[in-house]
């Protein structure tokens, strides 16, 4: 099964 | 100050239709080069980025920078008092804490006024990276917009796998499956139902149909979409506009 992440999870935060 | 002007209220109109349903409340920064805007959804499954350059008004002035915090519903609520041939004036002093919108009909002789509130906002970043994606695809927007519209009959995710034979979309539910292949084609009456495709590596991500309708409702900006995938990483969907773009990141579903 998949599941969604936030973009956070790929893309770091600033 | 800012003060920017554009010859028809639609091509605003359409920009804040475009992204009203993902966003709340945002910081569009203006400085001398012209209007950015970077704000996650709600959910931050998606991060808009709008580019209007000041080349795409007719007239354009922002001496030097100005945020302006605003409400999308608030402005789209605004926006809907201007007819779509309106002549429309953006303007904004100095750390003043309210919008004016002009709308008029130079026809007509009217002129209307409204002020928006501004907001201060805190709003978060993210760092994106610049990225070589695996696959890009340039195809119709009213396609793409279709295609995942009958896909969303079936399914809340679709699957999108690009390859050197096309880019092929499909989705599973309880009621059965459905897919749609499309090749690459070169359409030379007609060039905006053009499919190419550019790859290093096939890819094959899915992601939230409910989100990506949302995205494609930037379909009235442009009559061709971009397509970035690579394997594992979000997807970036862009709209060109005469002097900008309307930009996606979508975060795609993976499996556990």
């Amino acid at each position: 099964d998949s599941s969604q992440k936030p973009l956070s999870a790929f893309f770091g935060g600033s | 100050m800012l003060e920017a002007k554009l010859d028809a209220a639609s091509q605003l109109k359409k920009i804040v239709e475009a992204i009203r349903d993902m966003l709340g409340e945002c910081n569009i920064e203006c400085n001398e080069t012209g209007l950015a805007l970077q704000s996650l959804d709600k959910s931050h499954i998606v991060l808009v980025s709008l580019l209007l350059g000041s080349d795409g008004f007719s007239e354009y002035r922002c001496d030097r920078g100005v945020t302006l915090g605003l409400n999308i519903n608030s402005l789209a609520t605004v926006l809907r008092c201007a007819n779509n041939d309106d002549i429309l004036t953006l303007r904004s002093e100095d750390r003043a804490n309210e919008l004016i919108l002009t709308f008029e009909d130079s026809k007509a002789d009217r002129i209307s006024e409204f002020n928006l509130r501004l907001m201060d906002i805190d709003q978060e970043y993210l760092a994106i990276p610049e990225t070589e994606y695996a696959a890009t695809v340039v195809m119709s927007a009213a396609v793409l917009q279709r295609t995942l519209r009958d896909l969303s009959a079936l399914s809340e995710a679709v699957t999108i796998e690009i390859d050197k034979e096309g880019i092929r979309f499909s989705a599973e539910g309880d009621l059965g499956k459905g897919s749609t292949h499309f090749k690459p084609c070169v359409d030379m009456e007609n060039a905006e139902n053009s499919i190419n495709i550019t790859l290093s590596e096939p890819v094959s991500l899915s992601f939230n149909l409910q989100y990506f309708s949302n995205i494609t409702k930037a379909s009235s900006l442009s009559s061709t979409v971009t397509l970035q995938m690579t394997a594992g990483m979000p997807a970036q969907i862009e709209y060109k506009l005469p002097s900008g773009h309307v930009r996606y990141y979508f975060a795609p579903k993976i499996e556990d």
